[in-house]
């Protein structure tokens, strides 16, 4: 059988005006470890659901993308986190939502997956059942990048006049991708 | 959002997608990632993970509705997703795009929006990094 790997960090207002060079052979650089993670498990005879989880812990353990370590704020200054996994041989699925110290979010949506009966946990209860199930959970500093605090700042400031925002203050990508949720 | 689809040597798809969720967010909202059917899918024909604006895939169930149309129609997986991503959802308003895979290691990637972060390694071993449209 044949074996294959895609992936992707995230869509938006990506443009290349926007990109230096050394930033977009970074952002290149590591979606490249991410694939090769991901398929020397499957060239190893490995299952798709390892070469899943290991092309997924190296987007999130990286700042560059809006998952694990890099990513974004609430309005209230914290990170809340969501994952999902789903195996197409048995339709088995796990998810994680919301939680707040959980390093590597894919692996305990798999936990969930594999050890429970159920398909969702979210919050608090997801974190207790990351500590029985040995999933490494980290202080919220962790996920803490000045990028990302700024981008929530400039949100905030621009928020509560949206109305009259200018055509570029509106096209701004921090702004148009806020969503306001 | 970061998500990954592949398919291993014994023919089985598995789908993940992990997300930091969206900016200035309130009120515990959710959107799409952890929402199976909506933001991850996997079935034995098709495995799909999304990234974009998460109410918009919630209301289309993106890639469930991905597999479905492989499955249930004579679309492949590329031409399913862009009847998802670049008709239904544009009419909803939502932006944002897809990967996947089908059981015949054929590589889908579809968006709607100006870039998408992308890669693939196909069932040739041929490598694929894209970020641009």
């Amino acid at each position: 059988s044949s074996i294959a790997l895609v992936i992707h960090g995230g869509a938006g207002t990506i443009l290349k005006k926007n990109m230096t060079d050394e930033l977009e052979q970074t952002y290149r650089a590591k979606l490249e470890e991410s694939l090769m993670a991901g398929y020397q498990i499957l060239e190893n005879g490995g299952s798709s659901t390892e070469a899943v989880k290991a092309a997924i812990v190296i987007m999130e353990n990286s700042p560059l993308f809006n998952a694990g370590k890099g990513s974004v704020f609430t309005h209230d200054g914290k990170n809340e986190l969501d994952a999902s996994i789903m195996a197409s041989h048995d339709l088995s699925a796990g998810a994680v939502a919301g939680v707040s110290h959980v390093k590597n979010p894919i692996l305990l949506a798999d936990k969930v997956r594999t050890e429970s009966k159920h398909v969702m946990m979210a919050r608090e209860g997801a974190e207790e059942f990351a500590k029985e199930h040995n999933v490494e959970l980290v202080d919220q500093k962790y996920f803490y990048t000045q990028r990302r605090w700024e981008q929530l700042q400039k949100v905030l400031k621009s928020t509560p006049q949206k109305s009259q925002l200018s055509e570029d203050e509106a096209k701004n990508s921090d702004v148009k991708n806020s969503k306001f949720g | 959002t970061v998500g990954a689809v592949a398919l291993d040597v014994n023919g089985n798809i598995t789908a993940g997608t992990s997300t930091g969720g969206m900016t200035n967010k309130r009120y515990g909202r959710i959107g799409d990632s952890p929402v199976i059917g909506a933001g991850t899918y996997a079935t034995p024909l098709c495995g799909v993970s999304a990234t974009g604006h998460g109410e918009y895939f919630i209301r289309a169930a993106v890639t469930h509705d991905i597999c479905a149309l492989v499955e249930y129609t004579d679309s492949n997986i590329q031409q399913a997703a862009d009847t998802v991503i670049h008709e239904k959802l544009v009419k909803l308003g939502g932006d944002g795009g897809v990967i996947g895979l089908d059981k015949e290691g054929n590589i889908m990637m579809s968006f709607n929006t100006e870039g998408m972060y992308r890669g693939s390694i196909d069932k040739d071993g041929k490598v694929t990094i894209k970020i641009y449209k």
